[in-house]
């Protein structure tokens, strides 16, 4: 499993 | 900055509205480690200048890099260039490869 997969999704800001 | 970049784009965005209309994912210690364009808002500044698109990925901000900051840290930057008085535009170098 990479390693990338076990990084959590972002939030969205609105700017 | 950006040299290493080949694919990568500066744009700059003047802020001819009150809001710069920009909605981003992204950050340091994410899936998406640098921010990415996920929403343009119709009538912002980003909108208006009309070469912003979504999927772009946002590498520096005013020859400031975005890689290694989280994304608070990345947002505030961008909203910080934005609310400068001392330019009427924010640079952007993005990318469309991601």
């Amino acid at each position: 499993r990479e390693k990338r997969l076990t990084l959590p999704p972002s939030e969205i800001t609105l700017l | 900055p950006g040299l290493l970049e080949p694919t990568s784009t500066l744009v700059r965005v003047m802020k001819s509205a009150s809001t710069l209309g920009i909605a981003i994912e992204g950050g340091a210690n994410t899936r998406q480690p640098l921010p990415r364009i996920v929403t343009i808002q119709r009538g912002g500044s980003a909108h208006n200048c009309g070469q912003l698109k979504v999927g772009q990925v946002i590498l520096e901000v005013n020859g400031l890099s975005l890689r290694g900051h989280e994304h608070r840290d990345a947002a505030r930057i961008i909203a910080e260039a934005f609310k400068n008085k001392e330019k009427d535009y924010v640079d952007f170098l993005v990318t469309d490869f991601n």
